[in-house]
């Protein structure tokens, strides 16, 4: 473990509980997207499998444990408790246009031809791309709340701190894996136009408005 | 190549 890590980690929660406060205080799902939720939750599932196999630590097993819980929490309060405000005409983006290119990718490129290693690496072509629908409704309804901005921020943030940890690892321990630091780099890219309108407006106390 | 460590991170 590493401090980039840690902080990504933390940065990772952060989002998390960000998003269910947001939830639970407004009593509202509006703005999110429920697509972006459930690829989210096919994300933990796939690469949490190793949850009861491969102990790691108290930490790893705890952290895994929640993400994978506030996940499905949260698809129930989209999909069910506050269904009556999600917004299922702007969340339209085609996730099939992500899945499958994304589950035939990892069978081509992977580190071994084995079961869990390509659910493994499906799981990390998926997450790279799984905020694409999220963005794309903010793009549609042209704002997103300052609350749902700030959850933005922290889960773009903890991969771009992931990043600093391969790069750590790479030099303090010769750790590399290729496949997880493209996909990093490339769900890294994917916030970069948020995170610019993040700074300039947010960050000064404004609401993010897109050009609809 | 075979895995080179067990999948440590999140």
């Amino acid at each position: 473990m590493n401090i980039f890590r840690l902080c990504g980690d933390m940065s990772h929660l952060a989002a998390i509980i960000i998003l269910l406060l947001k939830m639970w205080k407004t009593r509202s799902v509006a703005g999110i997207s429920g697509k972006s939720q459930i690829l989210f939750a096919t994300v933990f599932t796939a690469r949490y499998l190793d949850l009861f196999t491969s102990f790691i630590s108290i930490y790893n097993t705890c952290m895994k444990v929640f993400f994978i819980g506030t996940v499905y929490f949260t698809i129930y309060l989209i999909y069910m408790k506050f269904k009556a405000t999600y917004d299922s005409n702007h969340d339209s983006f085609r996730v099939e246009f992500l899945i499958v290119p994304v589950g035939g990718l990892a069978f081509l490129v992977n580190h071994e031809f084995a079961p869990l290693e390509i659910i493994w690496t499906f799981s990390i072509y998926l997450e790279s791309v799984a905020i694409l629908p999220q963005l794309f409704m903010i793009s549609k309804t042209g704002e997103a709340e300052t609350i749902t901005s700030h959850y933005l921020f922290a889960l773009g943030s903890y991969r771009a701190l992931y990043l600093c940890n391969w790069i750590y690892r790479y030099y303090a321990e010769g750790f590399f894996d290729l496949i997880a630091v493209v996909a990093g780099v490339v769900q890294t890219i994917l916030y970069c136009d948020f995170f610019y309108l993040y700074i300039t407006k947010v960050m000064k106390g404004k609401k993010i408005s897109l050009p609809a | 190549e075979e895995n080179q460590k067990p999948k440590d991170e999140l």
